[in-house]
């Protein structure tokens, strides 16, 4: 799963 | 999102608005470290690179353009409006090791090796401690105006609240991102003596001098 390289984050 | 992470970004907005708010009254940056604000400049430049190429939300986009034009109308002030108000000669700390560092960090943990990753990467280990030439310079003037303190505070706050947000993602969305956590938590413990006089001091009612 590679959700975090979305950064969806500020 | 989650109130941790909504409660730090708010926190993040309200520690622009303190320091604008203070620089402007004040007619004075005297006290403000601009290199953590150019610090802060080449962060959100490098973390929002794609800000116009990729789309995650209309909260994200806002935000993102309000952190990159906040920062840089900080430094731009600093620079020209309330030049002669600094205190280049107290402002000393020598961020090209911070840069170089960042850059090693972001060479040796990224999550791909492209353009976008590395500086990705760079902006997160930058960030967690841009912080310290603000730190450093409140140390050589041994107290500060609580406005300057209550920035730094509500900056602390920030990626103070976004830790248990990471673990609310762990548990509940099945997210997590090492790189961000580990330098999060960094970021937080450069912070942590700051909190510790912040609560002896100020939440007193007592001026922030430092012991």
């Amino acid at each position: 799963d590679n959700s975090y390289l979305i950064h969806d984050e500020l | 999102m989650n109130l941790f992470r909504l409660g730090g970004d708010l926190a993040h907005l309200v520690s622009i608005f303190i320091l604008l708010q203070k620089i402007t009254a004040n007619k004075s940056a005297a006290g403000i470290s601009i290199k953590t604000q150019i610090l802060y400049s080449i962060v959100y430049v490098t973390r929002y690179i794609d800000v116009f190429t990729k789309w995650i939300s209309l909260y994200t986009f806002v935000m993102k353009l309000i952190f990159i034009a906040s920062s840089f109308y900080t430094v731009w002030l600093m620079h020209n409006t309330y030049k002669s108000t600094q205190n280049p000669q107290i402002d000393t700390f020598k961020i090209r090791y911070l840069i170089g560092g960042s850059i090693i960090m972001a060479a040796i943990f990224n999550h791909k090796l492209t353009f976008n990753e590395l500086v990705w990467s760079f902006s997160i280990w930058l960030e967690s401690v841009a912080i310290l030439p603000q730190l450093f310079m409140l140390q050589r003037t041994g107290e500060a105006e609580n406005i300057t303190v209550h920035y730094i505070f509500a900056l602390g706050i920030y990626r103070a609240l976004y830790i248990p947000n990471w673990v609310y993602r762990w548990i509940f969305d099945q997210y997590f991102d090492y790189i961000a956590t580990v330098a999060g938590i960094i970021q937080t413990l450069i912070y942590s003596d700051f909190f510790y006089v912040y609560y002896q001091r100020v939440m007193k009612g007592k001026k922030f001098e430092l012991p």
